[in-house]
């Protein structure tokens, strides 16, 4: 089962 | 800002609505530029409208326009596609922008004022990434593709190998896959299809966001996608004329 990821666990707020 | 047609403004919109409800443009001598992320932070949208797309374009100091798009929406509905559109924004009053229309055939003009909101701006920091794949095509290829196998089911792969670019998405019911190599006979550059890539890689997305991603095909012949493994993915329109770009970044589905 794929679970959808999110933008935060790649990239980091500023 | 003054921009020859509106409807490059229409097409923006467009393009964010579905992710974006409200956002901060950020206006310096560069020209005007945004990044948001969807609700979920799923998707991260960015558009540049560069000087150049601009029929005259001045910002003597930078500005922040906290822009609501339901009611910037309604006004631009107001705006034929070909009337030009200039925006103001004082520095002495930063409440409101107004916009202005103009039909030079008709000799008509209409004005608008929008009220500005105050946005708590995220932003976000996008390593720059050393792609595995790269695939440049056409934009209504794309969305086509993505339009038709969205429909058969919610995940949309993603493969890059030798054979060329698949595209894949399974349902309940049914499965369907596309597939697109490299084009050779092809004269037209925004007709071609090219793809590089390191390593053959695969990778999942969320077909219904995918879609969304396809608006900004209005904007733009042709689409570049990037990816990585175990990496959003960027999906790139470049406007013509150095105009600018919409980029979208869809965070991939994981085991």
């Amino acid at each position: 089962m794929l679970v959808q990821g999110v933008l935060a666990e790649f990239f980091y707020y500023t | 800002a003054r921009l020859p047609r509106s409807a490059v403004l229409k097409k923006i919109l467009d393009s964010v609505k579905d992710l974006v409800k409200e956002t901060n443009w950020d206006c310096n001598e560069e020209g005007m530029s945004m990044q948001a992320l969807d609700t979920g932070r799923i998707v991260l949208v960015e558009v540049m409208l560069r000087e150049a797309a601009f029929e005259s374009y001045a910002c003597e100091v930078p500005m922040t326009l906290g822009i609501d798009m339901e009611p910037f929406g309604k006004v631009l509905r107001c705006a034929g596609g070909d009337e030009k559109v200039t925006i103001k924004a004082s520095r002495n009053d930063q409440d409101h922008i107004e916009l202005v229309f103009e039909n030079e055939e008709k000799e008509r003009m209409s004005a608008f004022e929008l009220k500005l909101m105050d946005i708590d701006g995220e932003h976000m920091a996008v390593p720059d990434a050393e792609w595995g794949a790269e695939i440049s095509m056409p934009s209504s290829e794309f969305k086509k593709i993505v339009m038709d196998l969205a429909e058969i089911g919610s995940d949309l792969t993603i493969a890059v190998s030798k054979l060329g670019v698949t595209f894949t998405a399974q349902g309940n019911n049914c499965k369907g896959s596309m597939v697109l190599q490299p084009s050779t006979a092809v004269d037209k550059k925004s007709e071609q299809v090219a793809i590089s890539f390191t390593e053959p890689l695969e990778m999942t997305f969320a077909a219904p966001y995918m879609k969304m991603i396809t608006k900004a095909a209005a904007l733009s012949s042709t689409v570049t996608l990037s990816l990585d493994e175990a990496c959003p993915i960027c999906v790139r329109y470049e406007m013509e004329d150095n105009a600018g770009h919409i980029k979208y970044y869809l965070a991939p589905k994981e085991d």
